[in-house]
């Protein structure tokens, strides 16, 4: 899955 | 955060002011597809729902708040704005948009992130967004003449998503080593859409000549 970090994208 | 993902925003942020600029200054919103601005809205709603619920940083809730309160700040001056709704170029902008939305959902049912609803949310407005810019193509080819804000508002709109695949690739060697198909594949089908525009469009930059496309 994706990493949670990922998510900080727009 | 990096440089071509910060560029990359600024260039989305950019697109956005310059349409802004266009319906504002020109109080016309001619050759503008409002079905793509429609979608743009659902794009941003389902993306940010975690917007109250996880602070990733100000500049990130920041920017949400912007491209939320922008999209559908465009979609009020088209529907309802007196006088720009007026210059709507309604029967020109028939792209069956509604169309667009059932096989993103699907396919964000079928390989979503995690089978979270936020996530199959998430999900479906990477996939909305890969696809939301057809109406406007369509209207661009159908218009006769294209003028600067437009064309320099789809070009920009499409230089963004290339910007953050520069940044996928750029955070994939640095820090994730991680693939991320949803976005990545997602990204690369949207930014492919813009391919045959962007070649008229930097042609007609070139030869100093009016912007068309061929219908």
């Amino acid at each position: 899955a994706e990493t949670p970090e990922a998510k900080d994208e727009l | 955060m990096n440089i071509f993902r910060l560029a990359g925003d600024m260039t989305h942020l950019l697109s956005i002011v310059v349409l802004l600029l266009k319906i504002r200054t020109t109080k016309s919103c001619a050759g503008i597809s409002l079905k793509t601005q429609e979608l743009y809205v659902i794009v941003f709603i389902t993306r940010y729902l975690d917007l109250f619920t996880r602070y990733v940083s100000f500049y990130n809730t920041a920017m949400k708040l912007v491209f939320i309160g922008t999209s559908v700040a465009i979609v009020w001056y088209m529907r309802l704005h007196k006088v720009v709704k007026q210059t709507y170029s309604r029967d020109e902008d028939t792209f069956k948009h509604y169309l667009l939305i059932p096989p993103c959902f699907i396919l964000a049912l079928l390989i979503p992130l995690e089978f979270t609803v936020t996530e199959i949310l998430w999900s479906f407005s990477i996939y909305l967004e890969a696809v939301a810019i057809l109406p406007q193509l369509l209207l661009l080819q159908r218009s006769s003449n294209i003028d600067n804000l437009t064309g320099s508002y789809v070009f920009l709109l499409g230089a963004y998503r290339a910007l953050y695949i520069v940044n996928w690739v750029y955070r994939f060697f640095t820090e994730t080593h991680k693939i991320r198909w949803i976005p990545w594949i997602s990204g690369l089908v949207q930014t492919a859409l813009y391919a045959d525009f962007f070649y008229y469009y930097i042609k007609s930059w070139k030869n100093h000549e009016k912007l068309r496309l061929p219908a």
